[in-house]
């Protein structure tokens, strides 16, 4: 455990509280793309199958667990409890587009032919992309709410952290990992576009709009 | 490329 891997999973472990609390105290998940979080769900379930395979800390299982019951727990409120208020004419990405090339990818570029390790890799790569159907609403809607924009903040600079972690790693542990490297970089160059709008936007006080 | 076994990262 290094200082950018612990900031990256405080702030991955913030950003969805964040969403959470903003679900909880509006009553209303509007703005949040659900095709997103179900993805993100898909993402925690096959990845961490090897909490029944393996143990590595308490810090580790703990956070395991709390990443799985949240993504179920954001997709329970955005599809059932707060159903209503779910914004699905602008949530329209097409999640066939990503979830069929990336189950492929990971059965032709893996460590190892194996069941856990095809799924770790898919989740892997799964997740690099797993935010594109929110980004795809807000360029829809052409604005955030600032809630929203924290939440995407958090969620973008965890994996942007992780980069540092690995540089990290790489000098002092001799520990390199392309699959999830070559997938850190991708996922965080997908938030470029949204950290120039929170600095030069939300950061000063005002909200996200876009041009339409 | 080393990798680990366990994974050690979230």
């Amino acid at each position: 455990m290094n200082i950018f891997r612990l900031i990256g999973d405080m702030s991955h472990l913030l950003a969805i509280i964040l969403l959470l609390l903003k679900m909880w105290k509006t009553r209303s998940c509007a703005g949040i793309s659900g095709k997103s979080q179900i993805l993100f769900a898909l993402v925690f379930a096959s990845r961490y199958l090897d909490l029944f395979t393996s143990f590595v800390s308490v810090y580790n299982s703990v956070m395991k667990i709390f990443f799985i019951s949240t993504s179920l727990l954001t997709v329970y409120l955005m599809y059932f409890k707060f159903r209503a208020t779910y914004d699905s004419n602008h949530d329209t990405f097409r999640v066939e587009f990503l979830v069929i090339p990336v189950g492929g990818l990971a059965f032709l570029v893996n460590h190892e032919f194996s069941p856990l390790e095809i799924l770790w890799t898919f989740s892997i790569y799964l997740e690099s992309v797993a935010i594109l159907p929110q980004l795809f609403m807000m360029s829809k809607t052409g604005e955030a709410e600032t809630i929203t924009s924290h939440y995407l903040f958090a969620l973008g600079s965890y994996r942007a952290l992780y980069i540092l972690n690995w540089v990290y790693r790489y000098y002092f542990e001799g520990f390199f990992d392309l699959i999830a490297v070559v997938a850190g970089c991708v996922q965080t160059i997908l938030y470029c576009d949204f950290f120039y709008l929170y600095i030069t936007k939300v950061l000063k006080g005002k909200r996200i709009t876009l041009p339409a | 490329i080393k990798k680990d076994k366990k994974k050690d990262e979230l």
